[in-house]
């Protein structure tokens, strides 16, 4: 089970990000890549959030929270037509 | 939709709601299942070039290209990622890849809110009219995000991200979870950073109803709609062996039913099955069913598919027992069958217990207008208290969601059922999700009308010109209990267009005062940055409270059984009319409770002027559970500008 991957969101202080970053589409993913090679980003948000979707074990999701300027990263909730 | 602008005021207003290039250049930005772009409400004849503030995309895909966009659908685009990640590629057998709707619902609500003029519109003859949808100029882009009815929220967060690219002015989501703090909560977060570049986003209430603290979309930089009824019903009237009639609705098309009284049986007496009262498919004993009407039972299955069953096992026809209150929807069945409520299955269960040889028939009247008294809060519509902040009130507004006809998908039926191959134009439907985009389109009106108003203004306008009275004086009733309705169902009451483009007043609110809200909610540094995407650490030297947001509607939640208390509320009105004084009066049933407002009088000199009052509520303990309504209105003598008052005891 902790193998089995599910859809992350990731919110991230964007504030916090490195100077040695110049696109935080790339400390986004440097975040990802810090905790698995094999994690994929599913999409990076702009506006709505700071941050971005991926999939991730439970493993990566745990080690992720810890990684700096990480301000959460929640499980996706689904939603339904009323 | 046919009837509902009218029912709303909005035919024949020019004067209010012109024809001019400030309407067409109002953006309705649609986050559903998709559209089917061929549909006439789509056609843009008499619309000028694309707004140049547009910079969405029309996106190809399977069954859809870019050249399906034109200068009423400026754009579409769709959102599968996560759907995909999870559940694995869409499956192209059964919906397109691309902007497409292959399930109907997001060409309905799309063309509710911002439909062109189509004549002679209807489902199998029902609702016949001209429909449009409520800003009929206005322009529409659409984000398919939901796919086969589910919506993934990483799906739904890409979808307002480019909406707010694109520039869109309204976005419209009828669509819901559960009762997210906001801070997981995407469609919160995705409407705070919509509402901060002055996007108005309305959202469905849920049909949860008429269950208390069932809302979805709660948080209030949201408008959250409820669903009412409109003046239009369907009759179809079940006549019993025994004289007895009574009334349901059907938008049964076919073929009537042999002249004259037939069998009548209920489904869990010709079933083995535990459930056979729900005629779920294969439980029916076509013997014991043949030729005859059978009554079902309401759940599980959806009320179409129940027809269906019976039509398959030889029923002559069908009467559907809602078993959820006294609520009525209508279905365009494939046999002649109607819905009667809860009372009335009751009843003719009653009958068929009784008489050994219980028989029916089944007229079918058509369609009705001038339905009195309308509205009426609709049984489903999801009620409060608010879960997350019972001080703030939730729904905001009722509208029209009850039967509403709009355009439909070409790739399913009017009943969604496979085995169903009719193909619809327009077909009617219910639920939140058909109120919600006739406040969008209206929005979209105001939007134009007030281009320089903020999401809260036009919300504020929306909900303090609100009605909760018929004309003769009585209160609004509720389906579900047949009594009048509390703000707990129909927050500020129904929605009045023509009267919310000059409310005289409004509460507005900047996101700076949503800040203070979430910081009274005691939101941490890390959650407030997750809503609002910036570093905010709330004062420790300073009170913050959530009474002090300036909503136009007060809620007032007092704990139970603890003596005396006292809560004060703070708000501000702005000016948006003419200079004036206006007066404040209270109106409240229950003497106990003492509502001091100050200061009573405040008198406006120039437009956008703001002026502040405050509100002391202060009651005497009550038991648990005890709910006391009122109002809160401010007049010059031309405006009323009304705030809804719920006080409860928890």
């Amino acid at each position: 089970a902790m193998e089995e991957k599910k859809t992350y969101i990731i919110h991230m202080a964007k504030s916090q990000m490195p100077a040695t970053f110049d696109d935080h589409t790339h400390w986004y993913d440097a975040s990802l890549k810090s905790v698995s090679e094999s994690a994929e980003m599913i999409y990076v948000y702009n506006n709505v959030i700071h941050g971005f979707a991926a999939r991730l074990t439970a493993q990566e999701a745990e080690s992720l929270k810890t990684q700096p300027g990480i301000l959460s990263v929640l499980p996706e909730v689904i939603y339904q037509l009323h | 939709t046919t009837r509902t602008p009218l029912f709303l005021g909005l035919d024949n207003r020019p004067d209010v709601f012109n024809d001019s290039d400030a309407m067409s250049n109002v953006i309705i930005g649609v986050l559903d299942s998709g559209i089917w772009p061929e549909r006439r409400s789509f056609d843009d004849t008499g619309l000028g070039p694309v707004p140049e503030s547009w910079k969405g995309e029309c996106e190809s895909g399977i069954n859809f290209s870019s050249a399906m966009c034109n200068r009423k659908l400026i754009g579409a685009r769709y959102f599968s990622s996560g759907y995909e990640a999870t559940l694995g590629p869409i499956d192209e057998s059964k919906e397109s890849k691309s902007p497409r709707d292959n399930e109907g619902h997001g060409t309905h609500t799309a063309s509710t809110a911002a439909g062109s003029v189509v004549q002679g519109a209807s489902l199998l003859g029902y609702a016949l009219g001209t429909a449009r949808g409520m800003a009929y100029r206005a322009r529409v882009a659409v984000y398919k995000v939901c796919w086969l009815g589910k919506c993934f929220g990483p799906d739904i967060l890409a979808g307002m991200d480019k909406a707010i690219d694109d520039n869109v002015n309204v976005l419209s989501l009828s669509l819901g979870g559960e009762h997210f703090d906001f801070y997981s909560d995407n469609v919160a977060i995705g409407a705070f950073a919509a509402m901060e570049k002055g996007i108005m986003v309305s959202c469905s209430a849920g049909n949860a109803g008429p269950n208390q603290f069932s809302l979805a979309n709660q948080a209030p930089w949201i408008t959250t709609v409820g669903a009412g009824t409109i003046d239009r019903d369907f009759p179809a009237y079940v006549s019993l062996g025994n004289g007895k009639n009574f009334s349901g609705v059907s938008f049964y098309a076919g073929n009537p039913l042999p002249s004259g009284m037939l069998p009548l049986v209920y489904a869990g007496n010709a079933s083995n099955a535990t459930n056979g009262n729900l005629c779920i498919m294969g439980t029916l004993i076509p013997e014991k069913v043949k030729g005859k009407i059978v009554l079902c039972d309401g759940g599980v299955n959806v009320r179409a598919e129940k027809g269906y069953v019976v039509k398959s096992a030889g029923g002559a026809g069908m009467i559907f027992a809602n078993t959820n209150g006294l609520g009525l929807v209508a279905d365009a069945h494939l046999l002649p069958a109607a819905a009667v409520g809860q009372l009335d299955g009751d009843e003719i269960k009653k009958y068929i217990t009784s008489d050994p040889n219980p028989t029916a028939t089944i007229l079918f009247g058509g369609t009705m207008v001038g339905v009195q008294p309308a509205p009426i809060l609709a049984a489903f519509s999801s009620r409060g208290p608010n879960t997350i902040t019972p001080e703030i009130l939730k729904p905001d507004i009722i509208a029209p969601g009850v039967n509403i006809l709009a355009g439909w998908s070409g790739a399913v039926s009017p009943t969604g059922l496979p085995e169903d191959d009719r193909r619809v134009e327009f077909n009617i439907i219910s639920g939140t999700s058909m109120s919600c985009p006739h406040v969008s389109g209206i929005a979209a009106l105001l939007k134009g009308v007030h281009p320089e108003w903020s999401p809260a203004a036009i919300r504020s306008a929306l909900m303090t010109t609100a009605y909760t009275t018929y004309r003769n004086g009585g209160a609004l009733l509720d389906e579900a209990t047949g009594k009048p309705s509390t703000p707990f169902g129909h927050g500020a009451g129904h929605v009045d267009p023509v009267s919310a483009v000059n409310p005289g007043l409004v509460y507005d609110i900047n996101a700076d005062d949503y800040l203070n809200f979430l910081c009274a909610l005691k939101y941490s540094p890390s959650q407030i940055n997750i809503i609002t995407r910036r570093n905010f650490t709330c004062d420790s030297s300073k009170i913050y409270s959530v009474t002090d947001l300036n909503y136009p509607s007060f809620s007032v939640a007092f704990p139970a059984d603890t003596g005396s208390n006292t809560i004060r509320y703070s708000r501000t009105l702005t000016n948006v009319g003419p200079s004036g004084t206006y007066k404040v009066a209270v109106t409240l049933p229950d003497s106990s409770v003492e509502i001091i407002v100050e200061p009573e009088t405040v008198s406006f000199t120039q437009i956008n002027e703001k002026i502040s009052y405050s509100v002391s509520f202060t009651a005497p303990s009550k038991p648990p559970s005890t709910n006391v309504f009122g109002k809160i209105e401010w007049s010059d003598g031309t405006h009323l500008v009304t705030g809804p008052v719920a006080i409860s005891w928890s």
